[in-house]
């Protein structure tokens, strides 16, 4: 369940009777390549590898186990702290309508992702509705219109000149037609565009969601914590959801978002189909950083 | 930088970190950062632009073509070019931006919608087809995607178009089923035309990390890819992940995606490549 660079790490240090900084060097950096290999951001791994070798060469001796073990533990513990402790929950309110907005770069996965969460929402007894609101992506509102005739999730996608104008009548309509979590998928963008992070920065002043999810690739490579932190700048958005981890891409990118922005990952999506996606737990996510 | 130093921790440091925050990955860096070693001996002065100027000659070295995937272009007719790739690359994108570009160059061109699978894909590709004024093959969501190439390729012949490219859906190179599909659209095409299709595009997208080297591992082994087209570099990602799958597959990238406008694709530039990836 763990790589073979990882095996090897642990049976070096577990054969360690006394560590020094000479002795540690090779198995550690064993381990930061495992974590670069599986995305994690190069600064979130260069820290955490210098926590790792200052706890591991100030510890105190723990009478049960070699201190050799005791390096794996603290790897471990310094690796449990990037994840976060606890499943982040994504609360729905019972009696009050909704939103959520949907942001994130191009497709990383958002429409799809709209879907599905309406579908989880329904599960849970909630009555959703999405808000088509990109106007750019070629059919963009007839994909949605389509999949949500296919699942029976009601889509109200009347685009006008103006977005913002629109997009709150359509969430007006989708209140007034007694729909109490509504989820609006946005175009996707780059976080250098200032003029469509602008439109976004406007939407979110007009509109007010409850949540603004960051929906990210579970492909994606070092350039992630940039993406995230400008974000973050502009929209302080509340959530990230990891997407396309049905694949073999590790996530640790992902992973650093959330560990750079403090921001819970709140989904996984595992797959294309309507009830492909999974409340997020940080412990599996160890795994599968390490296997 | 520009001025004597000595080649030090902190400077091989300084040159990791921008290796790997590239995307290019631990084992090229290394190997990169061993290669700067030897060149340089560490602990001796050295101008810095020297180093980064061998870096960039290293890095130019790895993206030199190898003979074995030159092909003739448009060296027959139909040119068929298959474009692959996982969930979200800009497949569909491409595909328009690459009718435009032949168009433009007075080819008669046919795209082929075979992804059957995704909601609204036919759609989103009529509309680029229309941008690009050419003409399109294409059925219902849910059709077998072999039966819409098929039909595509024997159009191809009957209009006697020069190029046709073929959408395909998205899929994880994880499942076997999917790449099988892929397989057996290959099938299909060759059955029609023996050395066909002619160009097999893999389309990555430059947010990609170290994930990009297994796709093209195994759409090269499904579909023997020939070229690789390297989306969204218009964003602030590298896309160095390119670097190891030219040192360990071979594979070298044809084209790179812009921007989201018809006319944002370029022909790959090995040395603006480089340069972008160390400003
Ligand atoms: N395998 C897999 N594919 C996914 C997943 N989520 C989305 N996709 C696929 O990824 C592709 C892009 O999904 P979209 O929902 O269109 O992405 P988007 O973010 O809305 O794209 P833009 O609107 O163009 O920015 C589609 O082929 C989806 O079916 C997932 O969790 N796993
Ligand atoms: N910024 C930027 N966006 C791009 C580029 N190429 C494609 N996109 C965007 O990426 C998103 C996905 O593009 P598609 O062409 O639908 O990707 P695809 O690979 O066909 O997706 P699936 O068929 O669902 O697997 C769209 O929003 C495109 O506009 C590019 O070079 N730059
Ligand atoms: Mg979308
Ligand atoms: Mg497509």
């Amino acid at each position: 369940e763990f790589t073979e660079k990882i095996n090897i790490a642990f049976k070096k240090l577990r054969g360690l009777a006394t560590i020094n900084e000479k002795n540690i060097n090779e198995p550690l950096r064993d381990l930061k390549r495992v974590l670069l290999e599986a995305d994690v951001n190069y600064k979130v791994v260069k820290s955490l590898m210098e926590q790792v070798q200052k706890k591991s060469l100030g510890q105190e001796v723990i009478r049960s186990i070699t201190p050799g073990q005791q390096v794996i533990k603290i790897f471990y513990d310094e690796l449990k702290k990037i994840l976060g402790n606890s499943t982040s929950e994504f609360i729905m309110r019972p009696n009050n309508p909704m939103t959520v907005m949907i942001v994130g770069l191009q497709g990383s996965g958002k429409t799809t992702l709209c879907v599905k969460l309406s579908h989880y929402a329904r599960k849970k007894g909630r009555k959703p509705s999405i808000i088509a609101a990109d106007p750019y992506r070629p059919a963009a509102a007839k994909q949605l219109e389509i999949m949500g005739k296919a699942t029976n999730i009601p889509v109200f996608s009347r685009i006008t000149e103006d977005l913002i104008l629109s997009t709150k009548e359509n969430i007006e309509d989708a209140k007034k037609s007694g729909y109490d979590i509504i989820i609006m998928d946005t175009a996707g963008r780059l976080h250098i565009d200032e003029e469509m992070m602008d439109e976004l920065v406007e939407l979110k002043q007009e509109v007010v969601p409850d949540e603004i999810l960051l929906v990210t690739d579970g492909m994606t490579g070092q350039d992630a914590v940039k993406t995230a932190v400008e974000f973050q700048k502009k929209l302080d958005f509340t959530g990230i959801v990891i997407t396309k981890l049905d694949g073999d891409a590790k996530g640790g990118a992902a992973l650093s978002m959330s560990a750079v922005t403090g921001k819970p990952i709140k989904f996984i999506g595992i797959g294309e189909k309507l009830g492909d996606i999974e409340v997020f737990h940080p412990d599996r996510f160890a795994s599968r950083i390490l296997g | 930088l520009g001025k004597k130093r000595k080649i030090d921790e902190e400077i091989l440091e300084n040159i990791e970190q921008i290796l790997i925050e590239g995307d290019i990955g631990f084992s090229a860096s290394m190997s990169i950062i061993e290669n700067i070693k030897e060149k340089f001996r560490v602990n001796k002065e050295c101008d810095s632009d020297n180093l980064f100027l061998f870096l960039k000659e290293e890095i130019l070295k790895m993206l030199e073509n190898s003979e074995s995937f030159q092909e003739e272009k448009l060296g027959k007719k139909p040119w068929i070019i298959l474009v692959v790739g996982v969930n979200g690359t800009g497949k569909t994108t491409t595909i328009g931006k690459l009718a435009y570009c032949y168009k433009n160059s007075d080819k008669d061109v046919l795209v082929a919608a075979a992804d059957t699978y995704r909601a609204a894909a036919v759609e989103q590709l009529d509309i680029w087809r229309k941008r690009a004024n050419v003409d399109l093959i294409g059925t219902q969501q849910g059709a077998d995607p072999a039966a819409v190439v098929y039909d595509s390729v024997k159009a191809a012949l009957s209009r006697n178009v020069d190029v046709l490219i073929i959408d395909t859906a998205g899929r994880m190179h994880t499942k076997v089923n999917l790449m099988e599909e892929l397989k057996k659209v290959k099938r299909v095409i060759a059955k029609i035309i023996p050395d066909a299709p002619h160009e097999v595009l893999l389309i990555l997208d430059a947010n990609m990390g170290q994930n990009a080297i297994n796709q093209a591992k195994e759409f090269l082994k499904a579909t023997k890819v020939t070229g690789i087209v390297l989306t969204k570099l218009d964003g602030t990602a590298k896309g160095g992940v390119i670097i190891p799958i030219k040192l360990e597959l071979g594979l070298p990238v044809k084209y790179i995606g812009i921007g989201e406008d018809i006319s944002d694709l370029e022909i790959f530039e090995p040395k603006r490549f480089v340069e972008a990836l160390f400003s």
